[in-house]
């Protein structure tokens, strides 16, 4: 609660006229952005047991088999400039997840972008199926300013589908052997096999 | 050096043959729809006077006369299985990239703005604006806390009647959520993924600020202009936004109910976690 309730205080902070695009120096922006990266820090840990939680749960009940604890513990970790196409794990990992948590009380499906290095990349959903996915370059200025601190180069995009809702999915995506990109679509087919039987 | 479409579908767009948006086809409606990027000069004025101060952090006082950025766009085209994008380049400082998914009915526009050039003395404003032939009348929709939306009349106020010297900023309003305007046959909305000011200047048009850089302080505190440096070279924004098109009544689901699917979706986004998995295999995983 005390961590919402500061994220809660630092939201109130940022219904400042001030906290508008166009109307702050920047400096203020900065200042603004501390507090948020905060409060994001703050509540990371609430979502992280949150996820550890479901995750574990839906482990146990899925492998009736299973008679130990859980007691892997997921490295959740939130990639706050995801909007400038920059993420640390997905940038430097061989191999990472992706956890689609949707708040929302209706199941959505959202197109989830990806930054990553020039490589070619392969999507598993949790059933043992590739997931359709595309590479698409970063858009950078002409001007070639570094406006991020980031080496990607490129996005990949997939679609996590029916996410349902207060659930989530997982995406395991790994590098796969380099083809140059020409960017032309990357195209990972689709398998005709049927999904491996999962208990619901 | 034809037009171009890319779409799915539900939703389709053409781009001419200068590069830039043409026409919109979605929920049965296909509509002329252009869409560019200008700029106005923000007013210098005198400090001293509380009526005539210049363009500021606290105040968006543009010159009420806009400038065309770029007639034209050099693009690059790239489709695929999950979505179809063309990346515009307008000049050394301003390019964006216009999607479509394969799933959506929506377009999304990427803009980047920046460093705005500052060479000529002059402070800008930049704005994007979606010229269209809907009748609208003088007439637009803005919402003002993510709930309701206010309709506004160009020009006018609802108790009183105004005399604005200021056409441009005194027709601006704040937009949380997004910015519409309709007529009997086609509904047009673009949703924003952050506060922005927007108006609607003239018939079948909307606009939007999405980037300043200024060169007077506007004498209410700061006694900084709004002119960044801190890159060494001004600031570069990157920002969304998506526009919605069809009948303004009917449909399943309508096109109102599609904007407030949509701003759902933009506003409260799924939450991403990301986990390094090099320690683990796949079947471990899973």
């Amino acid at each position: 609660e005390s961590h919402l309730t500061f994220m809660r205080e630092t939201m109130g902070i940022l219904q400042h006229h001030d906290a508008i695009t166009g109307t702050e120096k920047q400096k203020v922006a900065f200042d603004y952005a501390k507090q948020l990266a905060v409060a994001f820090r703050a509540c990371e840990i609430n979502s992280r047991l949150i996820l550890n939680t479901i995750v574990s749960g839906n482990v146990k009940a899925l492998s009736k088999s299973y008679d130990g604890e859980w007691d892997h513990q997921f490295e959740f970790k939130n990639c706050l400039n995801l909007n400038i196409s920059q993420c640390d794990i997905s940038e430097n990992s061989q191999q990472f997840t992706v956890t689609v948590y949707n708040p929302l009380s209706h199941s959505t499906f959202q197109y989830v972008r990806v930054p990553v290095m020039d490589a070619d990349y392969q999507v598993m959903d949790y059933r043992n199926i590739p997931t359709e996915s595309q590479m698409v370059p970063v858009p950078s200025p002409i001007n070639h300013i570094k406006y991020r601190s980031s080496n990607a180069t490129n996005e990949l995009v997939f679609l996590a589908a029916e996410v349902p809702p207060l659930g989530y999915k997982s995406y395991f995506i790994s590098k796969q052997a380099r083809f140059p990109t020409k960017f032309t679509p990357v195209v990972h087919m689709v398998s005709d096999q049927p999904p491996a039987s999962v208990e619901e | 050096n034809d037009p171009i479409t890319i779409g799915n579908k539900y939703i389709n767009i053409t781009i001419d043959n200068n590069g830039l948006l043409s026409s919109v086809s979605s929920n049965g409606i296909t509509t002329p729809v252009s869409q560019k990027f200008f700029y106005y000069d923000a007013a210098i004025g005198n400090n001293m006077a509380f009526v005539n101060r210049s363009s500021g952090a606290y105040i968006f006082r543009p010159n009420n006369t806009i400038h065309l950025i770029a007639e034209k766009a050099s693009i690059h085209i790239f489709r695929g299985p999950a979505v179809d994008e063309i990346h515009q380049i307008f000049n050394d400082w301003i390019s964006q990239v216009i999607r479509v998914y394969k799933n959506e009915n929506h377009i999304e526009f990427e803009w980047m703005i920046g460093p705005i050039p500052i060479d000529d003395g002059v402070g800008k404003e930049i704005v994007t604006r979606f010229d269209s032939d809907i009748k609208s009348n003088g007439v637009f929709f803005t919402d003002s806390n993510g709930r309701e939306e206010i309709r506004r009349k160009r020009n006018e106020r609802d108790t009183w009647t105004p005399n604005l010297l200021e056409k441009v900023a005194g027709n601006y309003y704040p937009l949380t959520a997004k910015i519409a305007i309709e007529d009997q046959k086609t509904r047009m909305a673009v949703l924003v993924d952050r506060a922005q000011g927007g108006s609607s200047l003239k018939d079948g048009s909307i606009e939007i600020m999405i980037h300043r850089r200024l060169l007077h302080d506007d004498a209410f505190g700061v006694e900084e202009a709004l002119n960044e440096t801190a890159f060494g070279s001004g600031l570069i924004v990157r920002g969304q936004h998506y526009l919605v098109l069809g009948p303004p009544t009917g449909g399943i689901p309508s096109t109102k109910a599609q904007e407030r699917f949509l701003q759902m979706e933009k506003l409260l986004p799924n939450w991403l976690f990301f986990s390094n998995a090099d320690q683990w295999s796949y079947s471990e995983w899973r």
